[in-house]
């Protein structure tokens, strides 16, 4: 099966938990909605940083583009995930 | 370039595929694995061997869906592979339900994936360069692969550049395979060596060294000072005054050059706009009057530091300096405050300057390097090749070869068993 691109609100959060720009409880879609605003734009601002993007904080069409192309699983952020704790 | 943190203690590291993709030949998944290890042999000492059975370093399967490690493929597209860094075993996992190519613009690109994966399995984690292979997107078939500078800088700073000098082996090799020892030259003008503090030491887009002093600077070799130097710097880099205060080239290539409240930056030895300009218009958050700067391998931004505090800098970031900055230079652990100058070396190792003296730090310790001859050392000696400066004696007579004249010998990779050590008495 073809893998869908990301193009829910609800996908990019997985996928910005995937790959360590969220906290992973973000990868369950039934704590979405306990995302601060916040959190979300910092996380998005982020990935478009990290990307190359314009940093809008905003789930853009070309945001939305590149999170659907093909790529690594490893996470972007190492460490920031919660299975390391900040020193 | 990031680096995860973790890396291999030897350099001869051995494979294993132990479970095939199904739409590709056997003889052609091995000759693809090689190649793509081979990306990170051309720059590096290291090797790599395949190995049938028993054990080995890196693991290498291609595996659908949940395959044991916790973090299940996703079928074509998405998720094409994941490779697991040094202390977590270094394997490298690949998503059997991509159409796997070679040498083709259909499907996924074996080659480029599995380099990018033992990228890695090696301690490397995704670059915010696009043109980089670790990158973490993939790019479409490349019919031309050329590893980019900001991945050999990578790998280089984790396991050094290429010697060529012998094969190494997890063994202690025997010391006849050392390279001969050739005493420093002397610079015709001496007088850095009789009072070796620095301005600053930087280097170039070109991989030279430089070394300002006063209005004049020196251009480094291996081990001394070359031929003809000191010049003044009003002829290196026309446009530029004396007793600059700190120095570094970015990796856009161009120089920056610190003095005062003002900077100036160079593209070569060309002045590449109107300078100078204040510091505070162009480093937003960054003091005047600076003690160093350098941009440091460890995660390729820029640091500066004055008296007992240091700022990082990333132009990519708003605001640029961070809220946390300034910050101790106590952090660094073994690095002394009111510094004269930092160095990313050109062997991946950071140096810092104080008076007559130097220090190397170890990034991935994060602590000032313990060896022996122990830091701080004579600036004098070991970078300027200058004689009977105090404890170069010592040094001489012992044909210690560690670095800066003999940066890959001196490699200290760790003490456990079967790592790749050299000592001056080894």
């Amino acid at each position: 099966a073809q893998m869908a691109p990301v193009s829910t609100t609800t996908q990019a959060e997985m996928y910005l938990s995937q790959f360590g720009y969220l906290p992973a409880s973000a990868r369950n879609p039934a704590n979405s909605g306990l995302q601060d605003k916040h959190t979300w734009v910092s996380a998005i601002e982020e990935f478009q940083s990290f990307a190359g993007l314009n940093i809008t904080g905003e789930l853009d069409e070309e945001t939305l583009k590149l999170m659907s192309l093909p790529r690594c699983g490893v996470r972007d952020r190492v460490g920031t995930g919660d299975s390391r704790a900040k020193r | 370039y990031a680096l995860q943190g973790s890396r291999w203690r030897v350099k001869n590291l051995t494979y294993k595929i132990s479970k095939y993709p199904k739409r590709l030949k056997r003889n052609d998944v091995d000759a693809e694995i090689a190649r793509a290890f081979a990306v990170w042999s051309e720059d590096t000492d290291l090797t790599f061997t395949r190995k049938t059975s028993g054990p080995v370093h890196i693991e290498i399967k291609f595996v659908e869906s949940e395959h044991g490690d916790g973090d299940p493929f996703d079928g074509q597209g998405g998720t094409l592979a994941h490779a697991f860094f040094p202390v977590f075993g270094g394997d490298a996992h690949f998503d059997d339900a991509e159409l796997w190519t070679i040498g083709s613009p259909r499907g996924t690109n074996l080659f480029q994936v599995a380099a990018h994966e033992f990228g890695h399995s090696l301690g490397l984690s995704h670059s915010d360069q696009s043109s980089a292979l670790m990158a973490p997107f993939y790019r479409g078939f490349e019919p031309v692969f050329k590893l980019d500078e900001d991945d050999k800088a990578a790998i280089q700073s984790l396991y050094g550049r290429k010697t060529n000098q012998y094969t190494p082996t997890n063994a202690y090799p025997p010391s006849t395979h050392r390279p001969s020892y050739t005493p420093p030259k002397v610079p015709l003008d001496d007088s850095i060596c009789k009072d070796s503090k620095i301005d600053t030491l930087f280097n170039s887009a070109h991989g030279e060294t430089f070394a300002f002093k006063g209005d004049k600077y020196y251009k480094l070799t291996t081990d001394s000072v070359e031929e003809g130097y000191p010049q003044l710097i009003s002829k290196g880099w026309p446009g530029l005054p004396g007793n600059i205060d700190a120095a570094f080239t970015y990796k856009n290539g161009k120089t920056y050059f610190f003095k005062g409240t003002q900077y100036w930056r160079y593209q070569g030895s060309q002045m590449d706009g109107a300078y100078p300009k204040e510091i505070s218009e162009g480093f937003t958050g960054i003091p005047d009057h600076l003690d160093a700067a350098m941009v440091w391998g460890g995660n390729g931004k820029i640091y500066f530091f004055k008296g007992s505090k240091f700022w990082r800098f990333d132009p990519a970031k708003r605001p640029p300096v961070k809220a946390s900055y300034p910050k101790p230079i106590s952090n660094w652990e073994g690095v002394p405050n009111n510094l004269d100058a930092a160095l990313k070396y050109t062997n991946g190792y950071t140096y810092f300057f104080k008076g007559d003296k130097y220090y190397r730090f170890h990034d991935a310790r994060f602590a000032v390097d313990t060896a022996t001859p122990p830091f701080p050392r004579p600036t004098a000696h070991w970078w300027f090749g200058c004689k009977n400066t105090p404890s170069s004696t010592a040094v001489g007579d012992n044909q210690s070869n560690d670095e800066p004249f003999e940066p890959e010998m001196s490699e200290r990779t760790g003490s456990g068993a079967g790592s790749y050590q050299l000592t001056s008495n080894s």
